[in-house]
């Protein structure tokens, strides 16, 4: 099935 | 010193009861500008942010920007002890290693203080990129619950797509498959009951449904939600709070590899 990708591979931590 | 006084205090106890099963513990941030948090589920799949503008609050004095570590489970518990129609205030003072939630009944002949400890949280803080958004669908807060729940007994994930006939939610489990599709009803003499759908492209995407249901813990928040997808972008799920600011959950999806 597809794969869960997690918050921070889209938003940067500042 | 740090002084918010909330005369709809409803308001503060529906907030915890929206993101206390998504996320245990957040610093919670005062300024100027209000009162805000910024956390993500203790897998990183989800983050919620949330903000209750100054301007919103009865009273608001926060003299120095503050960031105060909280159980939100223990805040929720003490926010339940608020009755609904309680005014609350929120009080804390300089270096002060505890919050005091100080609830009055309307004709204030009762007055109750619950002290809680505060704790250290380490937190960082995400830059949420400004997106263009290829669709955003609002609908009736209620309505979006009742599919993520429904969808939920039958599958673990959702396909959200977005065409021109509508926002259709999708899923499939062991017992079978199930598709609703909502179209765009712009009731006019009601329009907390309108689906209004905006759409620049096309757009499917696929979410964990849990995360979603964790979501419509929000709807006593707001008669409407707002679904904000592009490809390959977390979706943003938003509860505006009347007022003051808005619960925004943001979800990372599945992606085919």
């Amino acid at each position: 099935g597809p794969k869960q990708y997690t918050i921070t591979r889209f938003f940067s931590k500042l | 010193m740090l002084e918010l006084r909330l005369v709809q205090g409803s308001i503060l106890k529906k907030v915890l009861e929206a993101i206390k099963d998504l996320v245990n513990d957040a610093n919670f941030d005062c300024s100027a500008t209000g009162f805000s948090l910024q956390a993500m589920d203790s897998s990183h799949v989800a983050l919620v942010a949330l903000l209750l503008r100054s301007e919103g609050f009865e009273h608001y004095r926060c003299d120095r920007n503050l960031s105060m570590g909280m159980s939100l489970t223990n805040m929720a518990k003490m926010l339940k002890c608020a009755g609904n129609d309680d005014i609350v205030t929120i009080k804390a003072d300089d270096g002060s290693d505890t919050i005091t939630f100080m609830f009055e009944s309307p004709t204030q002949d009762k007055i109750a203080d619950f002290e809680m400890k505060l704790m250290d949280i380490d937190s960082e803080h995400l830059g949420i990129p400004e997106a263009e958004y290829e669709a955003i669908v609002r609908m009736p807060s209620s309505e979006f619950a009742r599919i993520c729940k429904d969808l939920g007994t039958i599958g673990d994930t959702v396909v959200i797509s977005v065409t021109k006939e509508g926002v259709k939610f999708s899923t499939r489990g062991d017992i079978g498959t199930a598709n609703i599709v909502c179209r765009q009803n712009t009731s006019i003499d009601k329009p907390e009951e309108a689906t209004i759908i905006e759409m620049q492209e096309p757009v499917t995407l696929t979410f964990a449904l849990r995360y979603m249901n964790s979501f419509a813990k929000a709807t006593p928040l707001a008669t409407q939600v707002t679904i904000s997808l592009s490809s390959e972008l977390p979706v943003v799920v938003e509860y505006k709070i009347a007022e003051m600011g808005y619960v925004r959950y943001y979800l990372a999806p599945k992606i085919e590899e």
